[in-house]
Parts: structure tokens; C-alpha cells; sequence
């Protein structure tokens, strides 16, 4: 029932009485914000019609049954752990999502660590699963997405740029690979705000709304969606489901000053996929021996 | 050459659209993992060999390098259990880097120390405890009770170093006064949510 605030000196990231995101601190600069863990119902089987043959979402298909999202839980769980060199808050929201918020010393984005899964589906809804941002910076309709790590693409909503779509999927259809990166910005002199995610593994992602924007995180789907794979994604078997975890880096920058958005984006895309190796060996020498 | 062409084959196999975009069906997603670990096994092999070689003649006797594919949950045996290990961190880019490593480790009180001799700022941090986190379904070989973090500096392009780790209580004739100033100065502020 606490507001919390961790900070690394740098930014800080404030957290409501509920235990959610609601702002993040960079530079004196508050960007109001919210970070929430959500759910897209699956489309199940038996949706053929005069148009569409049976389509239901599955492994090929990422088709939700509705236009939105729901909220895992709409309040967390906190536990706040904070020292010299790292601040982090856990978040529980539910008894199979979770997430770790990690302000470094010296370090301009904040680290977020979800964990989800198993995705329950006793009430026979497949669910997929995306970690979502939201700010207010207007940014018109525009988000930029990479494309396999290199170039990084200008994406409209609803909008094609060699035909006229005619929108029937609004989520579906706006939703594009992201294999390193995705942003908003509400400007295009490099003057204005950015809000970018980085991710750690190809996921599908979108900017529905102004200002922001979602990853995809987990999926576990009920049926075939007779494209060819022959299964539900549903592993394993008919067992309890997959626990999935991964790291998304969380970019705010409300004045570019100049600065071109992947200019900020891409050292931290380079650290998320190179990053260093480790190896062990014990040793019973003292240090001067070793050495 | 064998070992490195390991893994090179295993991630050619995985660049298959159904591997990147995980629409393959299960058996084959269990292939691709077991194949990619395998090779991954090859290439510690090989990383191992070069590093031995780079040690200064007589050192070989020293014990292998290992490596822990499960930190991302918080597991990983030597540094679970030895209370007095090093650590060599690989820079794979072509710049040089800064960064935090985050080790499993008991509690206790740590020194870490850089290939100067210099003592390096650690903080200790609990594992969140297994009430609140299904810890049993996450890292069931793990009896790690917190994550030593540190930051490795200035790591060169394409280059390695390696810090030196103890367990205060295996440093032979540190003062206690000294150990609990370095616990106060490691620890971890905890603040929880009353149920």
C-alpha cells in the first residue's frame, strides 16, 4: 500500500500503492508510465465461416480472441531489495508471473527479468502472454522495429506501405517481428521523447496505442491451427506447460537532444546479444600464488 | 576445429524458420535444445583447451575450466560450493566492456579481487524467497541463498579477465571486526510486503 521508489542515481523508477510501474525519473524528468504483465485470449477451434476455413490460434497463428488485452493481476506483491551496486524490486502477480525491476549503479536503462509460466488453462482458453509499456508521448500512429538486428524499420498502424489494408485482425495485424529492438518516439527531428524495449530472443511486438508499446513473452495454445505443424503449442504433452524467463532492457528518454534514438538503443542491443562468457575454476591458492 | 564446427552446425540447424520463430513441433524444439547443448558442451571443451594455453608453463595442473549454463536461474555448482574460485569473463565484442556479473553463492562474506590485486565493491543479494517464488519448479539443483554481484570493468575487445573470489571465512587471520564491516558494507537492504 506503499509508493517505492528504486534509483541508481541516475533514473529512478517509481512504483504506485498497487506494487506497478508508474513512473520513471531520467535526468530530474518524470515520465509518467505504466508496466503491467497481460494476456491475449487464444482463438479456439471452430471459427470457420463464409470467408475463413477453421482458423484457430496456434503456433502459426497469432490471432486473439477479442481486441485487447487483460491484466494478469492489477496489483503486485513486492519485494524490495537495495544496495551499492544494484536496486531491484520483485513483482508478483500471480503464482506463474513474476518479474525482477533492476536499476544498476551507472547504468541509463532499467533491466526488467519477467518469468512466466506455467500459463494455466483449466478454464480451456489458450492465453499468450506480453509484457506491455505505456507512456504518453504521441507518438501518431509511427513505431520502429528492427529487422533481424541490422536496419530498424518505420511500422504505421493499420497501415501497409505498398497496398491498402483493410484492417480484419487489429492486433494480429499490426504485429511485426522484433529480434533486437522496438520504439516510440514523438519525434521525427530527434528533439523530442523516446520509449524503447530491448529484447533478449525474437519475439512478435506492436505499438497498439500512442505511446506505447508490447512484447510477446509466452504463448501456450489449445489446438491445432492446421497450418502444418500438427499440434497444439502446448508443451510439454499434455503436462503442466513451460516456464519461460528472459530480460527485456527498458530504455526512457524524455529529450533526444539531438541524439538519433538508436544511437541510445544500440549499445544496449549490443550488450543484450553479445554478452560476456563466463568460466569457472576453483582454486585453494592464495591470490598472490594464483596470481 | 571439430569441436568449434559443433556448434556452428548445431546453430546453422537452428537458423530453420521453425526454429527461430518456435513453431516447430515439440520433438524437433527438443532436438534443436539437445543438439545446441551438446555442441555447446564441444565448444566449452575447445574454450577450455585455449585457456589452459594461455597459462604460463607448469600451470596446466590446474583444474579445468568450467562452465554454468544455468545462471539465468540462479544455478551453478562451483560457485555454489567452493569458497575459493576465479572467475574469467569472456568480451565477445570488438569494443571494450563494462559489466555487472551476477554469481549463486551461499551467504557469507566475499572478497573479490581484480587481476591487479585490487579489492572490488560486491553486494550480496537474497534469492526472493521460495514462499513467493515457485523456486522449487525454477532451479531445482541450486542451494544458493543469494547472487554475489560485482562489476567487471573495462574487459578488453575480444579479450578475457579474471577475478579472484574468496569466502571471507576461508581468508586466514582476517580480524572479525574487519569481516562484519565488510558484511554491513555487502549487504543487501530487504524490504518485504506484509501478507
Amino acid at each position: 500500500g506503499e509508493r517505492i521508489a528504486v534509483s541508481n542515481g541516475k533514473l529512478s523508477v517509481n512504483f504506485d500503492a498497487n506494487g506497478l510501474i508508474e513512473s520513471v525519473v531520467v535526468d530530474g524528468v518524470t515520465v509518467m508510465m505504466s508496466q503491467n504483465l497481460m494476456w491475449y485470449a487464444g482463438m479456439n477451434e471452430g471459427n470457420a465461416n463464409s470467408i475463413f476455413d477453421d482458423r484457430p490460434s496456434g503456433a502459426y497463428v497469432f490471432r486473439p480472441n477479442g481486441t485487447d488485452a487483460t491484466p494478469i493481476s492489477t496489483q503486485a506483491t513486492l519485494i524490495v531489495q537495495t544496495g551499492a551496486l544494484v536496486s531491484e524490486v520483485y513483482q508478483q502477480f500471480s503464482d506463474w508471473a513474476s518479474q525482477v525491476v533492476r536499476v544498476y549503479k551507472g547504468q541509463s536503462d532499467v533491466e526488467i527479468e519477467w518469468t512466466v509460466g506455467p500459463i494455466p488453462v483449466g478454464d480451456g482458453i489458450g492465453k499468450e502472454i506480453v509484457s506491455r509499456v505505456t507512456t504518453q508521448i504521441p507518438s501518431g500512429g509511427r513505431f520502429y522495429t528492427d529487422s533481424n538486428g541490422r536496419q530498424t524499420l518505420l511500422r504505421r498502424r493499420d497501415f501497409r506501405p505498398t497496398w491498402t489494408l483493410d484492417v480484419t485482425e487489429p492486433v494480429s495485424g499490426n504485429y511485426y517481428p522484433i529480434n533486437s529492438h522496438i520504439y516510440v518516439t514523438d519525434s521525427e527531428q530527434n528533439a523530442g521523447a523516446v520509449l524503447a524495449l530491448v529484447n533478449d530472443r525474437s519475439q512478435g511486438g506492436t505499438s497498439l496505442k500512442d505511446g506505447q508499446i508490447e512484447l510477446m513473452v509466452h504463448r501456450r495454445l489449445l489446438y491445432d491451427d492446421h497450418f502444418g505443424v500438427g499440434e497444439p503449442l502446448n508443451e510439454p504433452g499434455d503436462g503442466p506447460g513451460l516456464v519461460v524467463r528472459g530480460t527485456h532492457y527498458l530504455l526512457v528518454n524524455p529529450s533526444l537532444a539531438g541524439n538519433h534514438p538508436v544511437s541510445l538503443i544500440r549499445p544496449l542491443a549490443q550488450q543484450m546479444f553479445m554478452r560476456p562468457w563466463m568460466s569457472f575454476s576453483a582454486t585453494s591458492l592464495s591470490f598472490t600464488n594464483w596470481k | 576445429q571439430n569441436l568449434i564446427d559443433s556448434l556452428r552446425r548445431s546453430m546453422g540447424e537452428a537458423q530453420h524458420h521453425d526454429a527461430v520463430a518456435g513453431t516447430e513441433k515439440e520433438h524437433v524444439s527438443q532436438d534443436y535444445r539437445l543438439r545446441l547443448h551438446d555442441s555447446l558442451v564441444d565448444c566449452q571443451k575447445d574454450v577450455g583447451n585455449s585457456f589452459s594455453q594461455l597459462l604460463p608453463i607448469g600451470s596446466q595442473a590446474l583444474p579445468p575450466q568450467e562452465f554454468c549454463l544455468h545462471l539465468n536461474v540462479s544455478q551453478c555448482a562451483i560457485t555454489e560450493s567452493s569458497s575459493r574460485f576465479v572467475t574469467t569473463v569472456y568480451n565477445p565484442r570488438s569494443h571494450e566492456v563494462t559489466t555487472y556479473v551476477r554469481l549463486p553463492v551461499m551467504n557469507g562474506v566475499y572478497t573479490v579481487l581484480d587481476p591487479d590485486g585490487s579489492e572490488l565493491i560486491v553486494q550480496l543479494v537474497p534469492l526472493v524467497n521460495a514462499a513467493l517464488r515457485s523456486i522449487e519448479t525454477e532451479r531445482p539443483k541450486s542451494s544458493a541463498t543469494h547472487e554475489l554481484v560485482f562489476q567487471a570493468a573495462s574487459i578488453p575487445a575480444l579479450g578475457h579477465k579474471t577475478f579472484y573470489i574468496v569466502k571471507s571465512s576461508a581468508r586466514h587471520g582476517q580480524q572479525h571486526s574487519t569481516i562484519t564491516s565488510s558484511r554491513e558494507r555487502q549487504s543487501t537492504t530487504v524490504r518485504m510486503a506484509e501478507a
